[in-house]
């Protein structure tokens, strides 16, 4: 299972937000987990974009990218040095 | 880098550069391989107090501490989780999990945006010199994200938070990836909340070169970087059995070869490989290469890796030879044995040579470092070239830098070559790639930040790239090293950078977030997709014309359709009206239209044809309409189009495309 996982950067909208949370980051944890009890964060994003990276199956990340309040789900993508 | 601040004319008398004070409050941001902080590159002698506006942090890590930073090198971090999620933990008896730069590439792009001053500079004896930033008094933050296993979007878009948390003024990333649309590519997405925010972010247009479509990194938020070479050469003469010499180029610094000739063998001639021409490891049968000169063809490993296989067959000299996709184009490398790169031509008359004597004879030569080459510069054979595939309206690359063979910093890591077998240590190395002209570029954006604080990144931008030059003094456009040709639009954009008239444009064309915004709208984007990018809710108005003509791009990219597209037909003209801005930021003065086209199928009309700025920000708008008749797909045409105050030229390449 942890072999089929992949990185993706999820972008999530944060007027979506509901009052319930205290902040952003339990919001995220609370998306994250839904679709996956095991996935962790590896960062979560605050500037740039409302959002965090996560290591999830291909099912997990087309589950997730379902849910209210996300922009998008973007695979990792390895850029090269020129 | 040596020599280049003076190919760019920066210290001339007449040049103009910003107080030192002002400098020395702009930081610049490097996302690449991190940084070797013990070189003089980043001494901070003479330097004030750490910029009050910077937030960032000097992280601890291997072989890297607090105090590996100080007032030139303010900030240092690495982001690796990543890279570590999908390789595993970092093997650090392979890499530094700190900011420390094991590769050099870091350093050497750092330094070259903005290091301090060392004289007696040089990658053994080549290149001899006083090295310096093109920003020498700006301060830089270095963050580490590239590793052996690559560049991860999650760790850059991360680096790209903290840059931007951190308080950088300009982003110098030397990195790209494929190509996606803006709302699906992270740098796009990291570099517009960068630019929303103030900061200018400098990007390589890829090394995809010659081929035609072969950019990264063109959203239009972001400055994108070709290269181009200095006047500036390395020659290794080659010396034939025959009695003809021939010029290469490397930067071989051990014992030379005697003058006596040696036996000169051609790689496909002495392997058992199908590909044994491109000297690959364990290709080459050494007792047919022993004591002898071998031509390897350049392509598929590294140049440096063909002169050790050569070697350690038992070769005492390599001829590098260029295949028809490199061209001309002579780029240098500290290699571990004697040797020399030679052009297409250059490398077609040795072979023949080699192939029609029956005992041919060659050695090489080192002939030092030679400046004021000429024509120069010439657009480097790997700099990646237009047109742009994911906006065609918009023209990348924006311009063209210094990229060739460039001196700058270097780690003690690992030798100049990069290879595990080369021992050496440098300060300094000489190598190239857009990687080398991204940071010429950023360094000289944090020049006009500190001359013009309160100016835009597109200001910016537009500064630069309106006082590029495209053509030589004898009105040639810039020659294409590929080819032997004069380059176009599509190779250097607005052309070669010029600091010194950058620092003084006269006009600039503006963007703001809502300018990029309407751009979105024109791509037909939905208000998910804009909100991805501009981290705005917005909804494009279903009643009004949005036109991707209209971005205040400072060049022109025109896409017009065929005889057998939409609404073509043979002899039917199309028409396509574009609206710029431009903004004062000089003295009240009269701008005049200036036009020359190279394509008598596209009328131009620019209505007014002249523009009259009273105050200092004042803005003024122009049309350009474009009436074109029909040509056969895949045609190309251009033109160029300038204002001028008679002190000021404004200029704007112009480029046209049958689609």
């Amino acid at each position: 299972s942890q072999q089929t996982k992949k990185t993706f950067i999820v972008h999530m909208d944060m007027s979506k937000m509901a009052a319930t949370y205290e902040d952003h980051f339990q919001w995220y944890d609370s998306s994250l987990k839904s679709v996956s009890e095991s996935a962790d964060m590896l960062y979560a994003y605050n500037n740039i974009i409302h959002g965090f990276s996560t290591r999830l199956t291909p099912e997990e990340a087309e589950l997730l990218e379902k849910q209210p309040g996300i922009l998008s789900v973007l695979p990792e993508m390895i850029y090269k040095l020129h | 880098t040596t020599h280049s601040p003076e190919f760019l004319g920066l210290g001339k008398s007449d040049a103009v550069p910003p107080a030192s004070a002002s400098i020395s409050e702009v930081i610049v941001g490097v996302l690449d391989t991190g940084v070797w902080p013990e070189i003089k590159s980043f001494d901070d002698t003479g330097l004030g107090p750490i910029p009050s506006t910077w937030k960032g942090t000097c992280e601890v890590g291997k072989n890297f501490n607090s105090s590996s930073c100080n007032r030139k090198l303010i900030g240092a971090q690495y982001f690796s989780k990543g890279y570590e999620a999908a390789f595993g933990p970092i093997d650090e008896t392979m890499e530094s999990k700190s900011p420390r730069d094991d590769d050099g590439h870091g350093t050497h792009t750092a330094t070259t945006a903005a290091g301090s001053a060392v004289s007696g500079a040089s990658l053994f004896g080549y290149a001899l010199g006083t090295a310096r930033g093109m920003a020498t008094q700006a301060r830089v933050a270095a963050y580490k994200v590239c590793w052996l296993g690559g560049c991860f979007s999650s760790d850059i878009l991360a680096a790209m938070e903290k840059a931007v948390a951190d308080g950088v003024n300009v982003i110098s990333m030397s990195i790209g990836g494929g190509i996606s649309d803006y709302n699906r590519d992270t740098v796009a997405i990291g570099a517009f909340r960068a630019v929303a925010q103030g900061i200018l972010v400098s990007c390589s247009a890829g090394n995809g070169g010659p081929s035609a479509g072969s950019l990264t990194n063109v959203a239009p938020w972001i400055t994108t970087v070709g290269a181009g070479t200095l006047d500036r050469d390395f020659p290794a003469y080659v010396s034939l059995g025959n009695g003809k010499n021939y010029s290469g180029i490397s930067l071989y610094s051990g014992k030379p070869l005697s003058d006596s000739l040696l036996p000169l063998v051609y790689a496909g001639n002495v392997s058992n490989s199908t590909s044994g021409n491109l000297c690959m490891p364990g290709t080459l049968v050494p007792s047919q290469v022993a004591g002898k000169i071998v031509i390897c063809d350049r392509g598929l490993n590294s140049r440096v890796q063909k002169g050790m296989v050569v070697r350690d067959s038992g070769g005492l000299g390599m001829i590098l030879a260029n295949t028809e996709l490199y061209g001309e184009e002579l780029v240098a490398d500290a290699h571990l044995l004697p040797a020399s790169t030679v052009g297409q031509r250059t490398a077609d008359a040795i072979k023949n040579y080699a192939f029609s004597d029956p005992k041919p004879t060659a050695t090489i030569a080192s002939g030092g470092t030679k400046l004021g080459v000429e024509p120069s510069p010439v657009l480097a054979a790997f700099s990646s070239r237009g047109p742009n595939l994911v906006t065609p309206e918009v023209l990348k690359p924006d311009l063209i830098a210094p990229g060739v063979n460039i001196l700058a910093g270097w780690t003690g890591a690992v030798g100049p070559t990069g290879l595990t077998s080369d021992k050496r240590h440098v300060s300094f190395n000489i190598i190239s790639g857009t990687s080398m002209s991204c940071p010429h570029v950023s360094g000289l954006a944090a020049l006009i930040k500190a001359a013009h604080q309160d100016w835009s990144p597109a200001a910016i931008k537009s500064a630069l790239m309106t006082t590029a030059y495209a053509t030589y003094k004898n009105g040639e456009n810039i020659l294409d090293v590929a080819t032997g040709q004069p380059s176009t639009p599509f190779d250097f954009g607005a052309g070669h950078v010029n600091p010194v008239a950058a620092l003084d444009p006269g006009l600039v064309y503006d963007a703001s977030v809502d300018d990029y915004i309407n751009f979105f709208c024109a791509l037909n984007y939905s208000a998910s997709d804009i909100k991805q990018i501009a981290n705005k809710d917005f909804t494009c108005d279903s009643s009004k014309k949005y036109s991707l003509g209209d971005l205040n791009y400072p060049s022109f990219s025109v896409s017009l359709q065929t005889a057998s597209g939409k609404g073509g037909g043979a002899g039917v003209k199309s028409t396509v009206k574009y609206t710029r801005t431009l903004t004062n930021v000089g003295a009240p003065a009269t701008y005049k239209l200036s036009m020359t086209s190279k394509t008598p199928s596209v009328k131009i009309l620019v209505e007014p044809e002249s523009l009259s700025f009273s105050k200092e920000y004042e803005k003024k708008t122009y049309t350009v309409t474009f009436t074109a008749t029909s040509m056969p797909s895949g045609t190309n045409g251009f033109a160029h189009l300038e204002w001028s105050d008679g002190k000021h030229v404004v200029g704007s390449p112009i480029a046209f495309s049958w689609t």
